[in-house]
C-alpha cells in the first residue's frame, strides 16, 4: 500500500458518496447516466468476485463491500427510487460500442477464462436459447482471432505470445459448446440442454 | 504465475 493508491481509493470513494448525496438530497438523478452506473455495478460485481475466494486484507475486503454496496444503491436510486426523474433520451450512450472493445481486450490481457455462462451450462446441463447465440459470438469472435493471428504472423509477422496463447485456450473452451450449439441449437429444439 | 497478493488494486 502506497500514499497515492490510498488517497486514489479515498477519492474514488467521495466521488462515490458524492453521487449518492447529490440524487439523494436533490431527490433527482437528472443529468446522471444511469447506464454508467450500472457498468460500474457490473465491473465492481465481475472484479470483486475474489471477495468470495481469497482474503487479501481487512481494508481491501470493507472497500470492496463498500464499493459494492454503494454502486447498487446509486443504481436503485437511479431506477427505482428516483425513476421519474432519469431522463434516459439523455443517457444514449450505446453500450455495446463500449462493451464489445471492453471484452475483446479483457480476452487478450487475462490470466484465466473462466466464462461463467460456459460454466452455467455445464453446471445446469442446460441455457436458454439467448444465452447460446450470445456464447456463440463470443466463440465465434475467439475462433476469428485464431484466423487474425495466422494472418499477421504469416503477413505481418507479428505474434504476441501471450495474446495467442490466451486465445487459444480459450477458443478450446468453446469446442465443446460449438458442437452442442450446430448440433441442439440450430438443428434440435433451440434450446440447448446438455445430453 | 498468477500472485493474488499481487493483484490487490481495488
Amino acid at each position: 500500500m502506497n500514499i497515492f493508491r490510498l488517497s486514489g481509493d479515498l477519492c474514488h470513494l467521495v466521488a462515490i458518496i458524492i453521487l449518492f448525496l447529490k440524487i439523494w438530497k436533490s431527490k433527482s438523478c437528472a443529468g446522471i447516466s444511469g447506464k454508467s452506473q450500472v457498468l460500474f455495478a457490473v465491473v465492481f460485481t465481475t472484479r470483486y468476485l475474489d471477495l468470495f475466494t481469497s482474503f487479501i486484507s481487512i481494508y481491501n475486503t470493507v472497500m470492496k463491500v463498500v464499493y459494492l454496496a454503494s454502486a447498487y444503491a446509486t443504481v436503485s436510486l437511479i431506477y427505482l427510487r428516483f425513476r421519474s426523474t432519469f431522463d434516459s433520451e439523455s443517457d444514449s450512450f450505446r453500450v455495446e460500442f463500449l462493451l464489445v472493445p471492453v471484452a475483446g481486450l479483457s480476452f487478450l490481457e487475462n490470466y484465466a477464462f473462466t466464462p461463467l455462462e460456459l460454466f452455467m451450462i455445464t453446471k445446469t446441463g442446460e441455457a436458454a436459447s439467448i444465452t447460446t447465440h450470445y456464447l456463440f459470438f463470443l466463440g465465434l469472435y475467439r475462433a476469428l482471432y485464431l484466423g487474425n493471428w495466422l494472418w499477421r504472423y504469416h503477413v505481418e509477422e507479428f505474434f504476441d505470445q501471450i495474446a495467442v496463447v490466451s486465445g487459444v485456450v480459450q477458443t478450446i473452451f468453446y469446442c465443446d459448446f460449438f458442437y452442442l450449439y450446430f448440433t441442439r441449437v440450430i438443428r434440435g429444439s433451440g434450446k440447448m440442454s446438455l445430453p | 504465475e498468477y500472485n493474488v497478493y499481487n493483484h490487490d488494486e481495488l
